[in-house]
C-alpha cells in the first residue's frame, strides 16, 4: 500500500484493506439503515452520527457476524432433539474503545413452517453460553428459552443483556443452540420436520465508535 | 447525496467541488456503498477587508489587515472547512463481516478564513 492510502484507512479505524473471500449478501437491515442516513440533510445526519435510529440504539457501528460454528453432534440428533449447533463468532474486528449498545442474534429458516408439530406439541429453543469447543459453560441456565408453535421464516433474539451492553465484547462468542420438540403423540422425528429447515445464524452488533465518545469543541 | 454548495469560480475563499470516487482508489471490491461521495474542499483567497459571509474568526480579520500593511512579512489567513458533514460506509472488513459505519467531518459544507 502507498503511505497515503495506509493512512487514510487508518483514519476510517482500518488496520489494513479488506479483501473479501467469501462476502456474505449485505442484511436488509443495514441497507435500510444507510439508505435512510443518505437522505437526512448535512446537519441531521451530524446530529444522528452517534445514533442508530432504525433500531433505538446509541451507536456508530453496526456490524453483522457470520456464523463460523458447526452442527453438534456430527450426524443426525437423537429423540426430541432437534437440532444442535455450535454457534461461533469471530468478534476480533471490534476495535479497543468501541462500547457495544445492542447485540441481536438472527436464526433464518429456508422457510416459515406452516404446519407445526402436531397439536399440543411444541418446538423448544435454547441458548447457552459455550467454549469455543461447543461445550455449554457448567452451572449456568441458557442465555435464553422459547418455545413456538409454528417457526418463522426469521427469529431474532436479543442478546444485549446477556453480553452486558456497555462493556467491551470479549474476542469471541460461543453459544450452543439446541431446538428440540415436547408433548403430544408421534415419533420424536416426525415432531422436527419444522427445524429441519434451519438456514443460518448471525449475530448483529450496534457498538459506539470512540469519536462519539469525545467532544470536540467547535469553531 | 450530500449538499452540493455553491461552487462559482469565485476568487474568495469558498467550498471546491472534489467528488471522491473509490472505484479510482482501487477500493472497489470492499466498499459497498457508496461508489464515491462529493467531499469538496475549500480553496480561494481571505483578502483585506474580509466580508462578512467569509465565516472569519476575529484573528482572520486582524491578520488581513496587517498582510495589507505589510504582504511580505505576514501572509493572508488560510481558507478552512468550518463546517462538515458525516457520511455513512457500508463495507466487508477483513473477516468478512458486513459493516455500516459513520464517520464524521467527511464532507466540506462551509469554508471561513
Amino acid at each position: 500500500l502507498s503511505p497515503q492510502e495506509s493512512a487514510l484507512l487508518r483514519s476510517l479505524g482500518l488496520s489494513h484493506k479488506p479483501s473479501p473471500k467469501s462476502p456474505a449478501p449485505v442484511p436488509p437491515v443495514l441497507w435500510r439503515i444507510f439508505h435512510k442516513r443518505r437522505t437526512l440533510p448535512g446537519p441531521q445526519a451530524e446530529l444522528e452520527s452517534c445514533r442508530v435510529e432504525e433500531l433505538n440504539v446509541p451507536g456508530s457501528i453496526v456490524r453483522v457476524f457470520a456464523d463460523q460454528g458447526r452442527f453438534l453432534p456430527e450426524g443426525q440428533p437423537q429423540g426430541r432433539l432437534c437440532l444442535r449447533k455450535l454457534l461461533f463468532f469471530n468478534l476480533s474486528a471490534l476495535e479497543e474503545g468501541e462500547r457495544l449498545t445492542m447485540a441481536q442474534l438472527e436464526l433464518r429458516f429456508h422457510h416459515s413452517s406452516y404446519h407445526g408439530p402436531s397439536p399440543g406439541q411444541v418446538l423448544e429453543l435454547r441458548l447457552y453460553r459455550a467454549s469455543p469447543r461447543g461445550l455449554p459453560r457448567p452451572g449456568r441456565g441458557p442465555l435464553l428459552e422459547r418455545s413456538f408453535v409454528q417457526l418463522r421464516k426469521s427469529l431474532l433474539f436479543d442478546l444485549s443483556a446477556a453480553l452486558k451492553a456497555g462493556e467491551a465484547p470479549a474476542r469471541n462468542l460461543a453459544l450452543l443452540l439446541e431446538i428440540s420438540a415436547s408433548g403430544g403423540p408421534g415419533s420424536p422425528r416426525s415432531l422436527c420436520g419444522a427445524s429441519d429447515a434451519f438456514a443460518a445464524t448471525s449475530l448483529l452488533l450496534v457498538t459506539l465508535g470512540r469519536q462519539c465518545g469525545a467532544a470536540r469543541s467547535r469553531r | 447525496s450530500a449538499p452540493s454548495p455553491p461552487v462559482t469560480p469565485s476568487p474568495l475563499c469558498k467550498p471546491r467541488r472534489l467528488y471522491i470516487s473509490f472505484s479510482d482508489v482501487g477500493w472497489e471490491n470492499w466498499i459497498i456503498a457508496p461508489q464515491g461521495y462529493l467531499a469538496n474542499y475549500c480553496g480561494g483567497e481571505c483578502p483585506f477587508p474580509l466580508a462578512a459571509e467569509l465565516n472569519s474568526t476575529n484573528h482572520a480579520v486582524l491578520q488581513t489587515m496587517v498582510h495589507s500593511l505589510d504582504p511580505q512579512g505576514t501572509p493572508q489567513p488560510c481558507c478552512v472547512p468550518v463546517r462538515l458533514s458525516p457520511i455513512s460506509i457500508l463495507y466487508y472488513d477483513n473477516s468478512d463481516n458486513v459493516v455500516l459505519r459513520h464517520y464524521e467531518d467527511m464532507v466540506v459544507d462551509e469554508c471561513g478564513c
